[in-house]
């Protein structure tokens, strides 16, 4: 057989340094391409909500500029005027949207911090938010469990929808933790 | 050097006021008005009185833009947002300057005066760069300059009938910063280089908008480039993370171009394949596994799939660009195509060998000219093709040979040494593609060397030439797999039988894998 | 091993990789709601 590196006992070393770990496996056996963030079975194009080749996602849609009327550029306008970013005073719709829309942003935490003050709690392992229905207590209470009615929040349809649940109190996120510069907004709303 | 005594406060103040006038309300109300009274304000300066002066400005004013930007990037107590907004308050303004200059510069329908005044601008900006990267070295921040590039390249690719006419040369003035800024001559600009490379927009506009494919031999003249400046560091396989993640945004551009414009790399896989190293399997297999998107291809795991009688098959694909100018000197070329056209001189086989070796670089170990190799065996076998398709016959096992063609290949599989086989093999399998007449050949090439070998290991290497690239994670060519796949299936091989197959355990493990998942 | 140039090419990318490009530095100024990445848990949705 061939001794050197170009043949199968050469491929072979080479395999076993990237099993090993001695060696990065970029190489040999490579990278699963399906784990780099892109949806490969998009029937769109991929470049025009490429964010980089350093994302893991693609652009959300609020970060995609496009050319518009320069009359619609009012920021430069009104910008004094606009009333200052305030959690407490939004609707839930509006909290949902910015939950969903600011994937791996501050703004998804502060939200998430604020949807916990209104007694939404978001499940770890549902990946939703519930709330107990208003007047339903649960059937059944235990230290790590209960059993009840509560509203999920269903995102694909886009409103709440009540239903019976067996909810284990430590699937359920804990109060978020805010970076410092945004909770002491946060903690006063009058501020 | 000796810029006039006053220049900088001048410059200065004109940049201040110009920030000013951008961000102020006033002025968006009214861009053009706000534009041409600053354009008489410079005048008045005496800025735009000669040639050097306008260039001096230009240059001072990327200075101090750059200057303001390190001054933000040290502040310890603000966040990254706030950094890049103080930094952004200046370079997104002097973009804005620039841009309007570039467009009213000269005539509406004067378009030499408006892209020579951008070529000056990038080139001032180009070499404010480089001396920046060689003065400071690590502490180069490339921060300030991949902000004005694509901003301005956003600004200049705006819909708007001046731009629209001005756009080829827009594109091609920006290619060519970006190919002077290559890794190789900026590696500190590296990682801001390949995000302007891969922007939605520039793509877009090279790839997608441009009519006639117009952009894509500039754009696949970068990746050559990147491709260039990754391969000494993948060629070692040891990636260090700097290079590891470059790698890997490399390998995200690739898959966007394969998902979105396939044919561009069906059109380039030759040049590509130049320069990937040998042992960036997957990167290649990437590349290979592009077919047009009007294509459908039969699924190569069919039991009983006829390849011969596949439409696609006869279909000669287009390459780019004129892989036969490799051939070189003239003289080896000439004695080529004698010998394809009448077996002589006899020579000129044992003549082969020392012809496709080059004398090493300093610490390299690669004793061939890989790029002839390469010309060689596509050239050789293109030619076997329409030799074939000249006699009325199809390509098949039964019409490849005996041809001056298949001897070529047989002498250099026989007396080259495993280094310079491994090379010609692999040559041969970077045809393997989607369906068509250069996958087919090549295709039975491989089959017919492993079937008519006179040594084992000939088929070892062989094998291994295909199953390295079968192992790695996916995509895989087309091509590669039904020559794979017919090599371990078909009994005319007798694949099994081999020792090299049995090597190991880990070797038989993985053959007997592959082969369930191929078979 | 890795020439000279080659080398001093590394040791650049490696300075480089210390201050990566960030999405935001192709986008526009938001003034309103800037951008601000910040590492969310891994069960919120990301996209």
């Amino acid at each position: 057989m061939v001794t050197d590196q170009f043949g199968i006992v050469g491929l072979l070393s080479f395999i076993r340094a990237a099993m090993d770990g001695t060696m990065v496996p970029a190489i040999i056996p490579g990278i699963d391409l399906t784990t780099l963030g892109l949806n490969l079975n998009s029937p769109e194009n991929l470049y025009s909500t490429f964010q980089s080749p350093w994302a893991e996602a693609p652009c959300r849609p609020q970060d995609i500029d496009f050319h518009v009327p320069a009359e619609y550029i009012t920021n430069i306008y009104i910008r004094f005027k606009l009333a200052p970013i305030k959690f407490f005073r939004y609707g839930e719709d509006l909290l949902f949207f910015l939950f969903y829309m600011s994937g791996g942003d501050v703004l998804q935490l502060a939200v998430a911090a604020e949807l916990y003050n209104r007694d939404w709690r978001y499940h770890k392992e549902e990946r939703t938010w519930m709330t107990r229905a208003p007047g339903m207590e649960p059937i059944v209470k235990t230290n790590s469990y209960e059993r009840g009615t509560y509203y999920f929040f269903d995102a694909v349809k886009w409103r709440k929808v009540a239903r019976e649940f067996h909810l284990e109190y430590d699937k359920l996120e804990e109060r978020p933790t805010l970076p410092s510069f945004l909770s002491q907004n946060m903690n006063n709303p009058n501020q | 050097f000796d810029d006039p005594p006053g220049l900088h406060e001048k410059t200065e103040n004109l940049l201040i006021e110009w920030v000013n006038m951008y961000h102020s309300p006033q002025a968006g109300r009214d861009r053009t008005k706000a534009f041409f009274s600053f354009v008489q304000y410079m005048h008045q300066q005496g800025i735009l009185k000669t040639d050097d002066l306008i260039s001096r400005f230009f240059r001072l004013c990327t200075e101090m833009c750059v200057d303001l930007c390190y001054r933000a990037l040290v502040e310890q107590n603000q966040s990254p947002t706030l950094i890049r907004a103080k930094c952004f308050h200046t370079l997104d303004a002097f973009v804005r300057l620039i841009a309007l200059l570039v467009k009213h510069s000269g005539d509406s329908g004067n378009t030499v005066t408006k892209i020579n005044l951008l070529n000056k601008i990038l080139g001032i900006i180009t070499g404010v760069l480089m001396q920046d990267h060689e003065v400071r070295g690590t502490e180069f921040q490339q921060l300030p300059y991949h902000r004005l590039f694509i901003m301005l390249f956003i600004e200049l690719n705006a819909p708007e009938p001046i731009l629209e006419s001005i756009n080829m040369q827009v594109l091609i003035a920006f290619c060519s910063v970006f190919m002077f800024l290559r890794p190789a001559k900026a590696p500190g600009f590296a990682y801001a280089w390949l995000e302007l490379l891969s922007h939605r927009v520039f793509i877009g506009r090279l790839l997608a908008l441009t009519p006639q494919q117009r952009g894509w031999g500039m754009y696949a003249q970068l990746l050559i480039n990147l491709f260039r400046f990754l391969s000494p560091f993948l060629r070692n396989a040891e990636l260090q993370k700097p290079t590891h993640l470059l790698y890997k945004g490399t390998l995200r551009v690739l898959l966007v171009l394969l998902h979105d414009f396939p044919e561009f790399l069906c059109d380039y896989y030759y040049a590509f394949c130049d320069v990937v190293p040998p042992n960036c399997i997957q990167m290649r297999n990437l590349i290979l596994s592009a077919f047009p998107r009007k294509m459908r291809l039969p699924d190569p795991f069919t039991a009983n799939l006829k390849v011969d009688s596949l439409p696609d098959i006869t279909v000669e694909p287009r390459i780019l660009p004129n892989y036969v100018q490799m051939i070189q000197p003239a003289s080896f070329k000439k004695d080529l195509d004698s010998y394809l056209q009448t077996r002589a001189p006899i020579t000129f086989l044992s003549e082969l060998r020392s012809s496709l070796q080059q004398n090493p670089e300093p610490n390299s170990h690669l004793h061939y000219n890989i790029p002839l190799i390469n010309a060689l065996v596509l050239y050789v076998g293109t030619q076997a093709i329409s030799s074939i398709q000249a006699k009325g016959q199809v390509t098949s096992m039964g019409t490849i040979a005996p041809s001056s063609h298949v001897d070529i290949f047989q002498y250099l599989a026989v007396n080259l040494d495993t280094e310079g086989r491994y090379l010609v093999l692999t040559a041969i399998a970077n045809q393997l593609r989607y369906p068509n007449s250069h996958t087919h050949y090549f295709s039975c090439c491989m089959l017919y060397l492993f079937a008519q070998a006179n040594n084992e290991q000939i088929q070892e290497q062989i094998t291994r030439v295909l199953l390295e690239r079968v192992i790695v994670n996916r995509p895989h060519p087309w091509g590669l797999l039904i020559t794979f796949i017919e090599m371990i299936k078909n009994p005319t091989y007798k694949f099994w039988n081999h020792e090299f197959v049995h090597c190991a355990p880990e070797v038989e493990k993985m053959m007997e894998g592959v082969a369930q998942s191929c078979l | 091993p890795l020439v000279k140039d080659h080398l001093y090419q590394l040791t650049m990318l490696d300075a480089a990789y210390q201050h990566l490009p960030h999405p935001s530095d192709s986008e526009r100024l938001r003034h309103y709601l800037p951008r601000c990445p910040f590492p969310t848990p891994s069960y919120y949705y990301q996209l």
